[in-house]
């Protein structure tokens, strides 16, 4: 299978790091820092694109991840959105053209099926910049919201963000994935709404091995005052988030960006 | 003594809580966020002001603290420390005339002692909105940069953000507030040392009092891994922070502005 994930968010919310530790491979070596810091206050975004050939278990998947550094960290933002929402609109315009080719052969097909978007965790809500681009993502790609470093956010912190969140979407208009809920298997719908109701997801995420007060090795990050836990429940969404991207959904993902994505695409050229 | 301070930084950095933390008083309500959401793409940062009379043990000072809520939360943030570095000046401004009065009564003086720039612990490294207004502060004001959130770091991260904060700081010429090093007395210079070493000061904040594993009973935040502790000193350097503005430096912080600050901007004001 091919499985191309887009990690949107400004530099510093662990999005390099949270895809590494979802695919427990190491995809992009330390990046040089020092270049952004020069005037460079109107630069567009960049796309950055990296593959990877992913054994997960006994499944194969041949992934990519998209970042888009720089996003959202110079001075004027304005449109910085723009290089990410073409980018998503011109693999379903290459993928189209292939598709009207007399003879077609291997298509080379980078059509975004998962969108994750990161949330600064301030404690307060969405930035104006993260509703102007969750809304312009929302009807394009399977937009999926998550709450970097959420061992910045007490429980209780945690709770009412990610209420706030929810809020401003809703308000907002913003289109986030659903999970769909298929009503003949009472644990998979289950399963379904348990995700639904976890959104934004809160991540953290480490590549590293630590060990915890009660002698445990688990992959966590090592605070003075404890160890904040990737893959306990009670700590984080990571498994939620890591179940429905690779487990239980990838291939709902796949289907629903080449039917419904691809199709309103499709639509929307031949109209115009 | 009359002390002013003035808080910079992106909302959702924790800087009400850490004035709160500061000085154990509440100075401002919860404030109530969701005005900030219709589009405000270019809305330019206003300064709120916020008097509170303080009473630490036997000292009494009238504290005001100068709040720049929205300052670089926008799309576009370009110029929004124009409001901020023109409130400095306007106080600079407003003293100069006043002495100047042949019947000089008693002045309302709000020039800036200490502005406390609170940078966001992003792991990596400044942002250019941060440099920008950093330059423009450290000209006019006892600047006193802190590492926001510092719990979201653990030590070795915390670390090396500290080490990179600082070679920005360097490179890019921005001034900030040297605690002075007197060489009679080997004790305070030798606290003078640890204060200049530990800049940007790592915060945490919370004005909750919460019972560490241990049993103690400590301001902090209470993770389900842990407590971070703010008077903790392994945990963060917000009691060299409140020594040094609230104990040792604030007749410094308070002379430096009024002789340095103050005279540089009237010798400015006079060749122009
Ligand atoms: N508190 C916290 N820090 C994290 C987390 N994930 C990564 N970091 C740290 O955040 C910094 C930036 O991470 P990175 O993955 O490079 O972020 P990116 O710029 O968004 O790709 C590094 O110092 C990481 O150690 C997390 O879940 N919680
Ligand atoms: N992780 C962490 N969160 C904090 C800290 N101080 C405050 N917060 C939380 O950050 C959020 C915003 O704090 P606030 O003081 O209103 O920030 P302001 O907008 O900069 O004034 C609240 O949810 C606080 O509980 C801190 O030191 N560490």
């Amino acid at each position: 299978a091919h499985f191309t994930m887009m990690v949107v968010g400004e530099s510093g919310l662990g999005k390099t790091t949270l895809v590494n530790t979802l695919f427990t491979t190491e995809l992009s070596p330390a990046k040089n820092y020092n270049k952004r810091h020069y005037k460079q206050l109107d630069k567009l975004t960049e796309v950055e694109i990296i593959k990877a050939e992913l054994e997960e278990k006994q499944f194969k998947v041949k992934l990519t991840v998209i970042d888009t550094p720089g996003f959202g960290d110079y001075v004027n933002n304005r449109d910085s959105w723009s290089p990410i929402v073409d980018f998503i609109d011109d693999q379903h315009e290459a993928y189209m053209r292939q598709e009207q080719q007399p003879q077609r052969e291997e298509k080379t097909d980078l059509r975004v099926h998962a969108c994750l978007y990161f949330i600064r965790p301030t404690g307060h809500t969405l930035k104006p910049l993260d509703i102007e681009i969750m809304k312009r993502l929302g009807t394009r790609v399977n937009l999926i919201p998550v709450v970097a470093k959420a061992d910045t956010l007490t429980q209780n912190d945690l709770f009412l963000f990610k209420q706030r969140v929810r809020e401003v979407i809703a308000a907002q208009g913003i289109r986030i994935y659903q999970p769909p809920v298929e009503n003949d298997d009472e644990a998979s719908a289950e399963h379904a709404r348990m995700l639904t109701d976890a959104i934004p997801f809160s991540i953290i995420g480490s590549t590293e091995d630590v060990q915890t007060p009660d002698g445990r090795v688990v992959k966590g990050r090592e605070y003075l005052w404890g160890v904040a836990e990737v893959e306990n429940e009670n700590h984080c969404d990571f498994r939620k988030l890591r179940s429905l991207l690779i487990r239980t959904h990838m291939l709902d993902l796949i289907s629903t960006t080449e039917e419904l994505h691809y199709e309103n695409y499709r639509q929307q050229q031949m109209e115009t």
